[in-house]
């Protein structure tokens, strides 16, 4: 495997927003973003998929810390455009696994999958870059999924070294 | 603004897949992953985001070479995972930002939001890590979305420097 996973690593306190049924047309993640830099809040993913007909859901992911600031943006947003409902969620944290060009091997990102699976963490969200692949997971189970990847990936390497 | 955007990069000739309505349990996304790296599918970007209920929508994207190994490996997948539809796209093409920390500054990403809306680019699907913001669009509004992100971010250096 010549993609090799440098490191794993997690988020802290976050706060999943998620904006459903926005609009599906052009200026509407510019104007959500608007609000957002308005109030100067700190982004640690954004992440838009499928949407049903003309609407998607846009979500993203803030420190919990800025929650007052998000609210208040949102109050702005909603004087100007129309959405069918949000959605704030505290009990989400971001791990990730890093390594140049690991999100294009389909592998990696089974073996990731499946080292969370076998130890029974659902995956809420996945995205990923060039070189991250990044799941929000329930953080109560943070430790598990760290502990679970290290063993999977990094553990690997250490005892392939040891064998040569 | 202390985060730079350092390049502009899109990708060549992409194929969108969205499988429809998975369960939203642990083992899902493993399980897809597995009948990829079965067919040694090369992945461009994974999205998964909200869901409904008990169910998710999860979005890929493949090099269109790889059509054939896609619709294979979803065949088998079939078999063992039910859904409730799934989507092939040729006309997307992904378009990102790179630069360190540039995902964390919402100002960035209001700004490439901006500069595409501005252009009457849809935004299909946006994903991001810690310096990349990627933006699904329509592959044949590609070369004016690089245009104008050119202008928004790398002229505006280019004009900056010059003045003083
Ligand atoms: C939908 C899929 O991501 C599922 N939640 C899993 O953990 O595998
Ligand atoms: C939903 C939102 O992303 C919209 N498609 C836009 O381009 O702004």
């Amino acid at each position: 495997e010549e993609v090799r996973v440098k490191a794993i690593t997690h988020s802290g306190d976050m706060l999943k927003i998620v904006l459903l049924g926005v609009p599906n047309q052009p200026g509407v993640a510019a104007q959500i973003f608007k609000a957002l830099s308005d109030f100067s809040v700190f982004i640690d993913m954004i992440i838009q998929s499928e949407g049903r007909e003309d609407y998607k859901d846009l979500a993203f992911v803030a420190s919990r810390e800025d929650e007052e600031k998000v609210r208040k943006a949102i109050a702005c947003l909603e004087k100007e455009l129309s959405f069918q409902g949000m959605k704030f969620d505290e009990t989400m944290s971001r791990v990730s696994l890093v390594g140049a060009g690991i999100a294009s091997s389909p592998n990696i990102a089974y073996r990731m999958f499946n080292a969370l699976a076998r130890a029974g963490i659902n995956i809420d969200m996945i995205s990923t870059s060039n070189s991250r692949i990044s799941c929000l997971i329930p953080r109560d189970l943070m430790e598990e999924a760290v502990k679970v990847l290290h063993e999977e990936f990094i553990m690997q390497e250490v005892r392939l070294n040891e064998e040569v």
